[in-house]
């Protein structure tokens, strides 16, 4: 029996809004630890990985692990049910074929169930090493949509390089070219509007904007956005979730032909 | 241009 409840359901919504775009199906594993996606754009150009931890649920148990295949445009249908104060609790029997989402209003006048059919979808995981990159960039989640968005009208790609000056975001096409550079923001009193930036050696990689702007649909689940780089690997991009855990986008470079 | 690299290039199936 699998059965987790959560106080803001708003949380699931946005989680669905941050990846529904970029992936139709998923597969949600969940074990006594949490839940865990993993999953790739239908190009494997980019992959999501999510975590929720079982502790940041107000209600969570898991009595064997479960593989639940999920179609986001149909589990997107279910959260658009839900008001974004609603209590949410997600339940389904071992080795089900549905799960049943349950939403229940403030005051308890409103209970709706909802049940969905689940998918058999393959099991396909890439192993992700714990890396130490060369870069790693804290700023404002909506400043760094706001750049992907601005910058992508000049071409399909960013560069991103970081110094110790600094982060600069290029972009390079028809109608000429644009630059953003951000410096590291001395002591500012809001921590959520500091850029901060990590750096062992400096970075410059170059990639498709496409997947930046699919990343920063997560920007509502968190004020800070992380940025991880190193040389000739994938781009992280990660979001926490709250106290429950966060959402990470890896993004694969485009490199010199 | 640049070539656009994909995941498996990174990361092995596990």
């Amino acid at each position: 029996m699998f059965e987790a409840r959560l106080v803001q359901s708003s949380i699931f919504k946005k989680v669905l809004e941050a990846i529904k775009e970029l992936l139709n199906e998923a597969t949600f594993d969940c074990s006594d630890s949490g839940i865990q996606l993993q999953a790739m754009d239908s190009s494997h150009v980019s992959l999501v990985s999510l975590n929720l931890r079982s502790d940041g649920f107000d209600q969570y148990r898991c009595d064997r692990n479960l593989s639940m295949g999920i179609n986001l445009a149909s589990m997107t249908k279910i959260m658009k049910c839900a008001g974004n104060d609603d209590i949410m609790t997600m339940k389904a029997q071992d080795n089900a074929d549905s799960v049943t989402f349950m939403f229940e209003s403030p005051n308890q006048e409103k209970m709706s169930d909802y049940e969905m059919k689940l998918m058999n979808l393959d099991q396909e995981h890439l192993g992700i090493p714990e890396t130490d990159y060369s870069c790693v960039i804290k700023l404002p989640s909506a400043e760094f949509a706001r750049i992907c968005r601005d910058l992508s009208q000049f071409g399909e790609s960013v560069v991103i390089s970081c110094t110790k000056e600094g982060v600069k975001f290029s972009a390079a096409g028809d109608i000429g070219s644009a630059n953003i550079k951000l410096a590291q923001t001395a002591n500012v009193d809001k921590e959520d509007e500091a850029v901060s930036i990590e750096m062992q050696e400096k970075v410059s990689l170059t990639f498709a904007c496409r997947y930046l702007n699919y990343f920063t649909k997560a920007t509502p689940l968190s004020p800070q956005v992380c940025l991880s780089m190193s040389a000739e690997v994938p781009l992280v991009v990660e979001y926490k979730i709250g106290e429950i855990g966060h959402i990470r986008y890896y993004l694969a470079p485009k490199i010199e032909e | 241009d640049h070539l656009q690299t994909v995941m498996e290039k990174f990361y092995e199936y596990v």
